[in-house]
């Protein structure tokens, strides 16, 4: 989802 | 991934290699403040909690589990290396780092994208990062003279940083979904702390001289 999307960076 | 990305996810990790090979080869943390090396073991401890639910790429697992570490190492060797530990002067890093955590707590508890445990620890390292640098920053100020090690370091960082901006700039051109306001506002905040320290930093090696920053 979104969120999830948001948090591939480190 | 993009370029940018993955150029500053390199210097993020090279800069955490110089600072781990200054204080193995020297023995020596001098001139390091382990206020802002504790702060970036709890940045990495509260971000990377998603690493027990989700999964993205093994390279993304791969480089949370290596920061973690690195940082857990860094502040091992401050606290407990007898060799290490006898170089930290304390008198020097006394800014009151907790000030900081609290502030970021408290701004995640209002700033979040979602109220889950999670996301408000994700969010909590956000903002705890963005200012994380700081007790480095004074310390360095204070002690005016910066070895060459630590100079890279904090410049490594930096560079990291701008990097990152520039990712986010080149997805907000290519990606439709991509909207994270939160990272890229305290991003840009973080980046320009380093503004002094580059300017600097700038200048010693143009006049190729020893890094000097200004009482």
């Amino acid at each position: 989802d979104e969120l999830n999307y948001n948090k591939d960076e480190l | 991934m993009n370029i940018f990305r993955l150029a500053g996810d390199m210097t993020h990790l090279l800069s955490i290699l110089v600072l781990l090979l200054k204080i193995y080869a020297t023995k020596s943390c001098s001139g390091v403040s382990r206020k802002t090396q504790e702060l970036y073991a709890i940045v990495f401890l509260a971000r990377y909690l998603d690493l027990f639910t989700d999964f993205i790429s093994v390279y993304n697992t791969f480089m949370k589990i290596v920061f973690i570490a690195s940082s857990l190492a860094i502040v091992w060797c401050i606290r407990v290396h007898p060799m290490v530990k006898r170089s930290y002067d304390k008198d020097l890093d006394t800014f009151r780092h907790y000030l900081l955590v609290a502030a970021s707590f408290l701004l995640a508890l209002f700033l979040h994208e979602k109220f889950t445990f999670l996301e408000i620890f994700w969010a909590f390292s956000i903002y705890l990062e963005a200012v994380a640098i700081l007790p480095q920053l004074v310390l360095l100020q204070r002690s005016g003279n910066v070895d060459n090690l630590t100079g890279q370091y904090v410049f490594f960082l930096g560079a990291y940083r701008g990097l990152y901006i520039l990712n986010w700039i080149y997805r907000y051109l290519t990606e439709p979904r991509f909207t994270r306001w939160i990272a890229c506002v305290s991003g840009v905040v973080q980046t320009a702390l380093y503004a002094d320290f580059f300017y600097y930093y700038f200048i010693s090696w143009k006049n190729n001289s020893k890094l000097k920053l200004p009482a």
